[in-house]
């Protein structure tokens, strides 16, 4: 599914030069349940974005399903971010402006779904992860934990067959945290990619194989035998 | 230090009424260690809020060292949250268009110091949580624990007597977590009064005292024996 070939990323802050990620090479079947460990700052975001299309590497390529990413034109990069995946960004990046249920239904608005299907989705995928109540409540009226939940939502509405979560537990309590790592348990047993940023171990336990990043370069990657 | 007289906090979302908190009653003397738990959607950050005289109670007292905060004018309370309370916001709340150093040395800013010293204050506050080296980046270039670490230093860098933190360690991964730590640590040793608001029981056990909050009311208010 993703195969990533040396992958280098560098920003440049002034006349700084940081250098996020070095010489990344990945492989990652269809169906695999992987989580991404790393210090503040290794280049776990950086790598989950490049992985997501969100941005690009500076150096080195990616392909997804065996095609070239970088040779995809715009419509199509956009059309496999709507379809194919789902991203629970480390910041959540709700719209403050919208509804829980407003925010949760967006994938489907770009889908080209009809009101009647959004509202219902929306609600059922704000159902899944606790917040039935808080459909109308906007962002700035939620807790923390709560944002992120309807982050999570919005992630999983189209059923994406890759889903990118970028610390999607650090704001939740152990009892919320399990349920959405059932959610995402779930979404793994019927077959979906699902790839997870996380800091805690008990969380990565939950997945099959482990990736470390230490200063923006892959130092671990072993699979669990069991 | 602080004194929580039945305080509730009612928020009003259309028609809806969410009841934040149901009656809290709490003392916490000047020095304790304290830190706050309880599921998402609790209550955790409406209390730091109305601790930190960012938010007022709906009903019931808040008197900081004896004097009723609701009788204070705007600029003693504003003296207050600049001088004498340090607040880590549960999401940053960090200008974006300013770099870490400038975001760190604002609290200074309120208080009148001069550039100089603000700028050598800052440096050193961002090498105390392992910045030193970003501290020319803006928010949008750091990682996700690099600005809940700039927002840490923040908190710090008026050594305020009262460090307010809402789950600071979010978004960090165990060894960067346990050096913030040893700084609030440090912090409580040196007589400052600490609340954290956090998810994790190990991060917990550091305080001395433990307050879970359950829909809005109190349900347990330890404090640790030995
Ligand atoms: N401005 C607001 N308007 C309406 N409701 C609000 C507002 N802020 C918070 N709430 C609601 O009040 C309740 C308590 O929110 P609070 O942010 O204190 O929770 P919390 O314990 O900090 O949760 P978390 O662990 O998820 O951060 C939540 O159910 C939330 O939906
Ligand atoms: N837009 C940017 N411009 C400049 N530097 C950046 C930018 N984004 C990230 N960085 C730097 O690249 C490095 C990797 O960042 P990244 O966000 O991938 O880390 P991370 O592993 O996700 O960290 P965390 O666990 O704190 O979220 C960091 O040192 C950060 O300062
Ligand atoms: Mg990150
Ligand atoms: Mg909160």
């Amino acid at each position: 599914l993703i195969e990533l070939s040396d992958i280098h990323k560098i920003y440049e802050v002034g006349a700084d030069r940081v250098h996020a990620l070095r010489g990344v090479d990945l492989r990652i079947e269809e169906g695999e349940y992987v989580a991404v460990m790393g210090a503040s700052g290794s280049g776990k975001s950086t790598l989950m974005n490049i992985l997501g299309c969100l941005d690009t590497p500076t150096t080195g390529s990616y392909r997804l399903k065996g095609r070239l990413v970088s040779d995809l034109d715009d419509d199509a990069l956009a059309g496999i971010r709507n379809r194919e995946i789902g991203f629970v960004f480390q910041t959540f990046n709700l719209l403050p402006r919208s509804t829980a249920a407003q925010n949760v239904e967006l994938p489907l608005v770009y889908a080209g779904r009809d009101a009647g299907e959004r509202e219902r989705r929306a609600r059922e995928a704000l159902e899944a992860v606790g917040l039935g109540d808080r459909a109308k409540h906007r962002p700035n009226e939620l807790s923390g934990g709560q944002r992120q939940r309807v982050a999570i939502a919005r992630a999983l509405i189209n059923h994406p067959s890759l889903l990118l979560a970028d610390e999607p537990t650090g704001n939740l309590d152990s009892t919320t945290s399990e349920e959405i790592l059932r959610i995402l348990d779930g979404l793994h047993e019927r077959g979906h990619t699902v790839l997870i940023v996380t800091h805690e171990e008990d969380i990565a336990a939950h997945a099959h194989r482990l990736i470390r990043l230490h200063d923006g370069a892959v130092v671990e990657d072993r699979t669990a035998t069991a």
